[in-house]
Order: structure tokens, then sequence, then C-alpha cells
């Protein structure tokens, strides 16, 4: 359907986004190095049925390596920025404060707990459920500690919102259509769409209401 | 109980 469609592809732009700035203009200002290394961990732990080659579309396929490399890439390219500039890099690490482990730990729980069958891939495919749904939240942080975000930040997370906001309708489409409901998803989708709010409320408080700041 | 459903989304 057409919010799903629309919902990945803005999906995918937040990716594409991201990249290639970080790519041409070889700066990291903003953003954070732990939210990208767990989108890695997600994409990596929920897209492991490429393993089993019980592929269900090309399209499906193609995403889903496309969403492990562009990730795995992300990283790579923020390293490069160490050697290019420490400076720069350094300071991005200093404020990258955010302690993982707080998100990772319970979400692992939180998997071993509400998922639909005991088995090593669908366990990881329940924590990859959690841990997207939460993600975002060192980003957050660290914006909400300096109070400033550039242009990249401010698409990229605007761009992952979207895909969020797209996923809900895609979801009540699909009960009405096809009658299904798939709770875990539905529920940690929710969650992390109202963490996006959150970043919308402090967009609009800190970044718009505050000084030094262009819109884009 | 619930029926497991097909990871069908990205």
């Amino acid at each position: 359907n057409i919010f799903r469609i629309l919902g990945d592809l803005s999906h995918l732009a937040s990716i594409v986004i991201l990249l290639r700035t970080v790519q041409k203009t070889r700066q990291v200002d903003g953003i954070s190095l732990k939210t990208q290394l767990l989108y890695v961990l997600v994409f990596c732990t929920r897209y492991l049925d490429l393993l089993t080659f019980r592929w269900k579309s090309v399209y499906n396929t193609l995403m889903k390596m496309v969403f492990i490399g562009a990730s795995v890439r992300v990283i790579q390219l923020i390293q490069e920025c160490k050697t290019r500039n420490a400076v720069a890099y350094k300071d991005m690490m200093a404020r990258d404060t955010f302690q993982i482990k707080y998100l990772v730990g319970p979400c692992a729980i939180l998997a071993l707990v509400f998922n639909y069958k005991f088995t090593v891939l669908e366990l990881c495919w329940s924590f990859s459920l959690w841990l997207e749904s939460v993600a975002i939240l060192p980003q957050l942080f660290m914006l909400s500690r300096s109070g400033k975000a550039g242009t990249l930040t401010t698409h990229y997370i605007f761009a992952l919102g979207l895909y969020r906001a797209l996923y809900i309708p895609n979801w009540i489409w699909r009960y009405y259509t096809e009658g299904r409901l798939e709770k875990l998803s539905v529920f940690t989708g929710l969650l992390q769409t109202a963490l996006y709010s959150d970043f919308f409320y402090i967009y609009y408080k800190k970044v718009i209401k505050g000084a030094g700041f262009e819109l884009p | 109980t619930s029926t497991q459903l097909e990871h069908d989304e990205l």
C-alpha cells in the first residue's frame, strides 16, 4: 500500500541524506555515532532472515541489503572523519554521552519476554524492534543538550520521523484490508513515534525559538 | 495466544 511504500522511501531518504551529506561535506557535526551504531545493530538483527534465503520479494531483499550496507557505510564515513578532522570528531564524541547499555540491556530483556517464538531468529527480530524504537535517544539527548541542530540533523530526523508516522496508517490499512494486526511492531512503532514527537517538541522549543539557528 | 505472522515489513 501507498503508506508503506512512502514510509520505506522516506526511511531510505533519511539514510541517503545522511550518507550523501557526510560524504560531500566530511562533516559529522551534530550526528550521534551511538545512534548510528545502534541502527547497524537494529538492521543486522532484524534482517537475519536474509541468511535463511526464504526471501519475500526482490524489493524486500534489496531494501534490506541497502539498509544494512548504508548503515555500515555511515559508520565508516564517521570513522574517516576521525583522521581527517580530529578536533570535530573529538567534539562530537564529547557530546555523544548517552549510555547505550541502558538501551541494549532492557531491549534484550523485552525481547525475551515479548516474542512470537523462542528461536534465535524471532528473539533477534523482537530485539531489533525494541531497539529501533529507542535507537534515536542518544541523538535526541545530544540535541536537547546543545539546543542546536544542523540542517543535516534536522532533515535526517525529519525523514526518519516521517517514515515512522507513515507506518501507522499502513497498519490501519492492513488491519482493514488483510485483517492483519502485528502487535509487537505496532506497539514498538507507536513508542518510536512518541519519541519522535518529543524531538519535534524540542525542535520547536529550543531550535525555532532559540537564537542562532537558521531555518533550512 | 498470538499466532505468528510473517515479518514482511522493513
